[in-house]
């Protein structure tokens, strides 16, 4: 599985729909401090099914709508779309035919997350579940917030193993 | 299960002492159950040695070696396990410039096998990447992508 | 005592409202007492906005954003109260290229109250400095001094 | 008050002795990773009377005294002195008339701590007290530890305060 795509709409500083697509090999993403860099982790991290708060930076589960600037007034919806694409395996379960999957995550405000797999409204279970078999969910190894790149070694042994039970 | 993660734990550990000694060569890095007798519970610790260090207390390390090290271990685990791809937010700004080519060059052969999404202030570092995402607030507050040209 | 917290507290506040306005132009920071009422148990929280965005959560915050809130809040306190000397370990590791030079700045600003003593990756930031200490490990896991040549 | 010289020996990385000269304005400490630069200030810090051996980044007091490196034997003692000089103000107390104080802190292994000002022993109170007056206390925002720059933002409110009171 490759990320191919990702679409951000509405999103913390995102007010504006921004397109990413992706390669193969590193891509870096740059810009001076506050411009948006980690608000794209959080996209990832938020598409993904995460529902930790905190996990998000923010205090409320609103904090993830944009939410105004000086000059521009907040907006009401949230809306984040990753489009991945087969890379050698097939995907998991019923999406074995499928060549490129897109999940999407909405948001109102006050409201309820909606999910959605190739724009069919889903269950976050079920987008949990796509993404169980691929190693990349939102808690493992395979995603470093800023500034948390040494807690896997001041971490306690106790749970240091959690990092070793993800890749189990 | 247990058997499943003595199988993991060992595995990882064998990776972890490979790309530790690549990282700090001259060095040793390794994982330690805490209690082998309990492997549904035991925690995991890690015992480091920098070259021409004695092996000391990981609380003892300066910051860029606890980064490397780290980074160490994230690395030795994407080698058992590999997930697609791979989002590293700042992992280097503790890193002095030696350690910085060092990590640039083992972010290269993990890009082998997992897509790597990085964000970095490092211009040494945005030399490797195959491709480039400038971030910018051209209208105050509200993100949007722009294109990087890195001269 | 509660009339000298009142005191310390106002002035402290005074000052970080000038550093803020001064480290983000046409930004606004500023201090407030959780429970105004209760001088001697109430909590300081801190009210932040960034130039062109609107007033939010401190956690929604940048690293380099809140590094430099940071910063700007003790130089305030510095402001009000300076200590014969400061120790700066690394503070400007989150910072991009422009904040950099922002902070070495003001770092100028606080050497002619206080003596700065700062440990820094940076090379623009040493260049700022008034002398240089190079430590070194020339016997591998032994620190040393060693004199630096910046060039 | 001025920060003159600081003498390191046998503390942490610092096997053999070095002397530091201090001059006005500011001062930068640089150096590859992992060379000694952060054991400078917890030497500072624990000349000035630091009991915490967290803040030291250790789990036991000993672990500031040089344990070896692979070709070197550990040694047995660590000793730091902080020599101040008077800069305008005048030194609190019985050092009023002193133009220089020199402030030593020495520890044998498994031992306790011996503290001397201007080389006569005195207690940690005494060291305490010195620099009670004058706000470089260990644990104000006249230092700031690697990593630790933001907590003063992301402290919660009721230990911020803490830095508002150590100014008052
Ligand atoms: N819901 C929201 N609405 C509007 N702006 C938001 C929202 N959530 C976060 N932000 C803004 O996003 C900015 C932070 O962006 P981000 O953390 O991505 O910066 P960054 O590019 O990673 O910077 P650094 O290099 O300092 O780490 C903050 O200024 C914050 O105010
Ligand atoms: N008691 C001790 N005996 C010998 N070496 C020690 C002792 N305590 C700490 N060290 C060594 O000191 C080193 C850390 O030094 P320090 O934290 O000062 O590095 P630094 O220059 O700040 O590096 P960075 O730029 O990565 O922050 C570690 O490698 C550690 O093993
Ligand atoms: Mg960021
Ligand atoms: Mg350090």
């Amino acid at each position: 599985m490759k990320l191919k795509r990702l679409e951000i709409s509405g999103f913390k500083s995102f007010r504006d729909k921004v397109v990413m697509d992706f390669s193969e090999g590193v891509t870096a993403v740059v810009g001076p401090n506050g411009c948006g860099k980690s608000n794209v982790v959080d996209a990832i991290r938020w598409v993904m099914g995460e529902q930790r708060v905190k996990a998000l930076r923010g205090k409320k589960m609103d904090d993830v709508v944009f939410n105004g600037s000086q000059d521009a007034a907040p907006v009401s919806m949230a809306e984040v779309t990753m489009t991945v694409a087969r890379d050698g395996q097939a995907f998991p379960g019923a999406y074995a035919e499928f060549t490129e999957i897109s999940l999407s995550r909405k948001v109102v405000r006050d409201g309820e997350s909606d999910y959605y797999i190739n724009k069919a409204p889903c269950r976050l279970l079920d987008v949990k579940e796509f993404f169980m078999g691929t190693g990349v969910g939102t808690r493992t190894y395979s995603l470093v917030e800023q500034g948390s790149v040494a807690t896997m070694v001041e971490a306690k042994p106790e749970d240091r193993r959690l990092f070793i039970e993800d890749a189990a | 299960s247990r058997a499943r993660f003595a199988e993991t734990f060992a595995a990882v550990n064998a990776c972890f002492k490979e790309v530790f000694a690549h990282v700090f060569p001259g060095g040793r890095g390794e994982l330690l159950l805490t209690d082998e007798n309990d492997l549904l519970e035991t925690g995991v610790d890690i015992d480091i040695q920098i070259p021409g260090k004695r092996a000391q207390n990981v609380s003892l390390l300066s910051g860029g070696e606890k980064s490397l090290a780290a980074i160490a271990l994230i690395f030795a685990i994407l080698m058992y396990r590999p997930t697609p791809f791979l989002v590293l937010d700042e992992v280097d700004a503790a890193l002095d410039d030696a350690n910085t080519n060092l990590f640039n060059r083992l972010i290269k052969d993990v890009a082998n096998k997992s897509q790597v999404i990085m964000i970095t202030h490092n211009k040494s570092t945005m030399e490797v990447a195959d491709s480039l995402f400038g971030v910018t607030m051209q209208k105050q507050g509200i993100s949007s992508l722009v294109s990087v040209n890195l001269n």
